[in-house]
């Protein structure tokens, strides 16, 4: 039941969109963040054959059955997070980057993220004026545990703030801005541990960009209607 | 003939001072390739920065040991060019008919130049952005490939204050960069603005039909017992005829060595 193959005709040069029937799974092994549980993942193989020529390409990807959930909490401020239902108390720290001159290699990155989970943590924030991590960070972070809270790249450095007092508009080109981040969105969101995304360092980003950030990351609608449409009983976010 | 699949770029890199290589990108991607580790071309940091290649080769101290970093010049006083860099590589690939490749860069910083065996491709600017070029039509036929690419530092690399001070004079801020790098309490500011191609460069060949960008998401309903697991991939046809296409997916459980349950 889990492997499943969909019969397609694309026309020459043409780059289409396609949405696969929601594949079952009875009480899939969850992903717990560290010291709540398992980190299990479930190897996901998509690939593409084309009649006369065979396989055309191929993708894997450790994913994560995990429901993540957080709000702010009127009565003290803070935010909480609940993974598959269950409240989580956050042990986090800040991340900046692994190396400033970027030797970012596999190796490295395993270390830091091991060590950090050796410590008992179960969050990294990556603050808005170091690294959109990469995947090797997140594929580290999913074994590992660590939830990641990724912020973009708005800092006191384009709100306003500092001395000298720095642009409050945000970077000089927003269509730039904004296409980087459609496509980081697209590099790292299939990673169990990815838990979060902020517009910016302690602030929102100007107007434009904020409007627009929320619009990328709202959910599928095809997956929106497909809850919607089921009546049995629970929502899913 | 080339198999499908990613082939990683990060090695056998030569890296020189634009200001130092007179010949143009087409010309060291065609008649003047660089001939190895000789003035003005080093071994390159790649995926890294110019700073990172550099130190390899020695060149500057190792910025994070005492004041070295006082050592290094900043790109604020050298100008921009100084931290200007050409890399440079060669690979070998040959393609069969309904074959295409793509190079691909998964972030360089800030903006650059592609050369391809005399062919030129200009980067969009930013840190955070994938490249992804086409070559099917440039890569040479019997296999010996010369690639070329010209890296610029942030539109904006700002000054840092004699006092110092939290992001510089902020005028990185104006670039879709990391901020640090100008500069903050927890770290001297990073004396090329981390300019390079700083993570993974590679060559991805498929046959007529590519995916890209997946993405799973998974929904949960009474109470995790059960789960569903939604797909959207993209799909691009670069051939010339219709594809007819079997998209086939797969979810594997590993339990222990080459098992797995399916």
């Amino acid at each position: 039941e889990h492997h499943q193959t969909y019969e397609l005709s694309i026309p020459p040069g043409t780059h289409i969109q396609y949405t696969l029937p929601p594949l079952f799974f009875y009480k899939p092994n969850l992903w717990w963040p560290n010291g709540m549980g398992k980190q299990f993942l479930y190897n996901v193989e998509i690939s593409v054959d084309v009649k006369g020529f065979g396989e055309s390409d191929s993708w894997d990807h450790q994913f994560g059955f995990r429901k993540i959930e957080s709000t702010i909490d009127i009565t003290t401020g803070g935010r909480l997070f609940k993974v598959n239902g269950q409240r989580v108390f956050i042990r986090g720290g800040n991340w900046i980057l692994s190396d400033g001159l970027l030797r970012l290699s596999d190796k490295r990155y395993m270390t830091d993220i091991k060590f950090h989970a050796d410590m008992n943590f179960n969050m990294l924030r990556c603050w808005g004026g170091g690294l959109a991590e990469r995947p090797e960070f997140y594929h580290y972070c999913d074994l590992y545990g660590l939830l990641v809270w990724q912020e973009f790249w708005i800092t006191g450095d384009v709100d306003g703030r500092g001395i000298p007092v720095s642009n409050p508009n945000g970077p000089l080109d927003h269509d730039l801005f904004l296409l980087c981040a459609r496509d980081t969105i697209k590099l790292l969101r299939n990673h169990a541990s990815l838990a979060l995304w902020v517009g910016g360092n302690e602030q929102t980003p100007p107007k434009d960009i904020n409007s627009a950030l929320m619009n990328f990351l709202k959910l599928h609608p095809l997956f929106k209607s497909y809850a919607e449409k089921s009546d049995l009983g629970e929502d899913s976010s | 003939v080339a198999t499908l699949g990613k082939t990683k770029l990060d090695s056998g890199w030569l890296a020189a001072r634009s200001t130092e290589v007179e010949a143009t990108g087409v010309q060291l991607t065609t008649t003047m390739p660089p001939s190895g580790p000789s003035l003005p071309w080093m071994e390159a940091a790649v995926p890294g920065t110019v700073l990172g290649t550099l130190l390899k080769n020695k060149l500057i101290p190792d910025p994070f040991y005492g004041l070295e970093n006082e050592a290094i010049l900043d790109i604020a006083d050298s100008g921009r060019e100084y931290y200007t860099f050409w890399f440079f590589t060669t690979f070998e690939y040959s393609m069969a008919g309904n074959q295409h490749a793509t190079l691909n860069f998964r972030a360089i910083n800030y903006s650059g130049e592609v050369y391809l065996n005399g062919h030129k491709r200009i980067l969009t600017r930013g840190m955070f952005l994938r490249h992804s070029l086409d070559v099917t039509d440039i890569l040479n036929p019997d296999g010996k490939n010369f690639l070329a690419v010209l890296v610029y530092p942030p539109d904006h690399p700002g000054t840092i204050p004699p006092e110092g001070g939290q992001g510089g004079d902020h005028e990185i801020g104006k670039d879709v960069a990391t901020q640090y790098v100008e500069g903050w309490d927890w770290m001297t500011p990073i004396r090329d603005r981390n300019t390079g191609i700083w993570d993974e460069v590679s060559i991805t060949v498929t046959g007529p039909v590519r995916l890209s960008d997946p993405h799973l998401v998974s929904s949960f309903f009474d109470n995790y017992k059960r789960a569903y697991l939604h797909t959207t991939v993209d799909l691009e046809n670069s051939s010339s005829w219709h594809a007819e296409c079997s998209l086939i997916i797969q979810v594997t459980a590993g339990l222990d060595g080459d098992m797995c349950l399916l």
